[in-house]
């Protein structure tokens, strides 16, 4: 910042490190100190709410560029979550089954987790929650036989979505990727431009590694939008902001709780606030 | 990498004389990204980076024909320093039954790596475990738990109806007469800041006094480490920490701002989604994963 001598030292070393701790990222961070120096009024007050105020602005551009895009809505409209172990995938599913029944509309569950111990049981006991229909097959069966006999039933059923809820896995694995691209292929044999909605579930305590999730989850299934889970604790998942940039996808959904209501519309002001806080 | 980073830097000083403090504050801003890139808590990379300061100030550095090596050289050595030049052992050796409780925030992979801890003691101890399933909460948790139980040869102790605090009482009190010599707790996962939560895993404690309290601590987490372990240390006083998903490629920072904040060593690594997946943790390992 040579020159604007205006310009808060202190003030600016806080705001990166509220930035850094938030999770945004070294690179992230870095274009966006640079992207608020050239925003700066010649003449402008540079004090510490200018600062945030621009920054946020900086910020909400990039979340809200991102969710531009309409997404259509067909019948069934199926929705698939993936995303690496725990970062509440089954949860999620229930929550949006929950949801999407509330408001009226007949949901078809997947239990495409056929790994797990007691995946099945888990999204069974979301299923009877939310009043939706699960389908399931035996433990350790194929994922993409589970998805198949799903899609079968949400269209036999006239179902107005389908959930796939898919086994956690790390994107390193490229057998268990492999296994990813196969269930997203059959929904697509099944149901015209499925899935509609392929969903990356991140928990909002993932540090840098969550952009390379993304990445390598993109690679497998083309990602439509991001449900970052858990913002109920102290993180601040400043990673979406990454994501979303690279990517250009938006976060749909965030999770603030464990119970059924706790799924809640992505609110770009409001999780930008939250990073100030 | 790193190494390459440091070297290029290092390169444009050849034959212009001394290193000074100028080139060293460059090359340390390289090892402060690299830090921040593999989540190491910022707070904890500041600390960090003024003792890599000092030492890089002396003469190993400043007189030597391979600065950019030695700076390496003492970043690797200062991040062995700090999590533990040695692996650090599970205290086993009390009068049993040996009680372990695992506790950590939700999905951090506590019940699979109970379920792995047990495997590995019965095996490589000959210890006769139980596990406890006191997450009465999260769907169909006590049947993941008995699947794994199952899978392993290991009893599981549960109470349909009874709280956690109950459940995981009578399990260490009826451990012996059951011919168990060691009961692992798995507890529900919860946020550190749930009060309610955090005064029930204090009043386990108070009911079965553990011998070892392990933080089960998600290898991707990011900044957010040092405020859950700081409170499950300050509420819990843990007696160290399993680190788990290291299979996939998070660079594990967190294990750095883990111990950093707690001074609790990390006992094991989880290393995979079935139940051989758990190693002994290497200090070592750990720091030249960090450093990329
Ligand atoms: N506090 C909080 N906990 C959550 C949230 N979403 C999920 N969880 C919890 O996180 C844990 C893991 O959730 P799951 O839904 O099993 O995660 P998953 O991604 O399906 O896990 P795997 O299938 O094993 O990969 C559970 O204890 C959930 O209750 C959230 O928004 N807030
Ligand atoms: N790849 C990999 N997956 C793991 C590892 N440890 C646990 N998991 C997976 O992480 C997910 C969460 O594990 P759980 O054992 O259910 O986690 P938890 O802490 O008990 O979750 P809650 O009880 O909901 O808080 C599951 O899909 C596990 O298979 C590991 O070391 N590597
Ligand atoms: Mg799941
Ligand atoms: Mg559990």
């Amino acid at each position: 910042f040579g020159g604007r001598d205006y310009i808060c030292a202190e003030d600016l070393d806080e705001l990166e490190a509220m930035l850094l701790q938030a999770d945004l990222g070294q690179s992230t961070v870095e274009k966006i100190l640079s992207e608020l120096k050239s925003r700066m009024e010649a003449d402008g007050k540079a004090d510490r709410k200018v600062l945030e105020g621009i920054i946020s602005g900086i910020i909400g551009e990039i979340l809200s560029a991102s969710s531009k895009t309409e997404i259509q809505i067909h019948k069934p409209h199926v929705i698939v979550l993936l995303g690496v172990n725990g970062t509440g995938k089954t949860t999620s599913a229930g929550k949006m089954a929950y949801s999407l029944s509330r408001q009226g509309k007949k949901v078809v569950l997947a239990a495409a987790d056929t790994f797990r111990a007691a995946a099945i049981e888990q999204l069974e006991v979301w299923a009877e929650r939310a009043g939706a229909e699960l389908v399931k097959h035996k433990q350790g069966s194929d994922p993409s036989a589970v998805a198949f006999d799903a899609a079968k039933a949400a269209i036999n059923r006239d179902a107005d979505y389908l959930i796939v809820d898919t086994a956690g896995r790390l994107h390193t694995k490229s057998n268990l990727m492999e296994e990813l691209k196969k269930v997203g292929k059959v929904i697509g044999g099944q149901v015209e431009s499925a899935p509609h909605e392929t969903l990356l579930v991140i928990d909002a305590t993932t540090g840098q590694n969550g952009l390379v999730q993304a990445r390598e989850f993109n690679k497998a299934i083309p990602l439509t939008g991001i449900i970052l889970t858990k913002l109920d604790g102290t993180a601040k998942g400043g990673i979406v902001v990454a994501v979303s940039e690279e990517l250009g996808i938006p976060v749909k959904y965030v999770g603030v709780g464990e119970s059924a209501e706790d799924l809640r519309p992505f609110d770009a002001k409001e999780f930008v606030e939250g990073l100030f806080k | 990498g790193l190494s390459e980073k440091l070297q290029s830097i290092m390169q444009k000083l050849k034959g212009h004389g001394k290193l000074s403090e100028k080139e060293i504050d460059s090359a340390l801003k390289e090892v402060r990204i690299a830090l921040l890139e593999a989540d190491v808590n910022f707070k904890v990379v500041k600390s960090f980076i003024e003792k890599v300061r000092e030492r890089a100030l002396g003469s190993e550095v400043m007189q030597s024909l391979t600065p950019a090596q030695q700076v390496i050289k003492i970043v690797h050595s200062e991040l062995i320093e700090l999590m533990g030049s040695t692996a650090s052992r599970l205290e086993l050796g009390q009068e049993p039954p040996i009680v372990i409780m695992m506790v950590g925030l939700q999905g951090s992979g506590k019940t699979t790596t109970s379920a792995k801890l047990a495997n590995l003691l019965k095996k490589a101890n000959n210890k006769r475990p139980m596990l406890v399933a006191c997450d009465t909460r999260r769907p169909a948790a006590v049947k993941q738990l008995e699947t794994l139980g199952t899978q392993i040869g290991v009893p599981v102790h549960h109470v349909e109806g009874a709280s956690p605090e109950q459940i995981a009482k009578s399990a260490v009190e009826g451990a012996l007469k059951s011919g168990r010599d060691l009961v692992i707790l798995d507890t529900a996962g919860r946020l550190h800041i749930d009060e309610e939560l955090m005064q029930e895993l204090e009043r386990i404690k108070i009911l079965t006094d553990p011998d070892e309290i392990l933080l089960v601590v998600d290898a991707m987490t990011g900044q957010d480490a040092v405020n859950v372990a700081k409170a499950f240390q300050e509420r819990l006083d843990i007696t160290g920490v399993i680190l788990t998903k290291l299979d996939g490629d998070a660079r594990g920072g967190a294990a750095l701002s883990v111990r950093a904040v707690t001074g609790k060593p990390i006992k094991f690594a989880g290393t995979g989604e079935k139940l051989d997946g758990i190693e002994v943790f290497h200090p070592d390992r750990m720091a030249s994963r960090i450093l990329g």
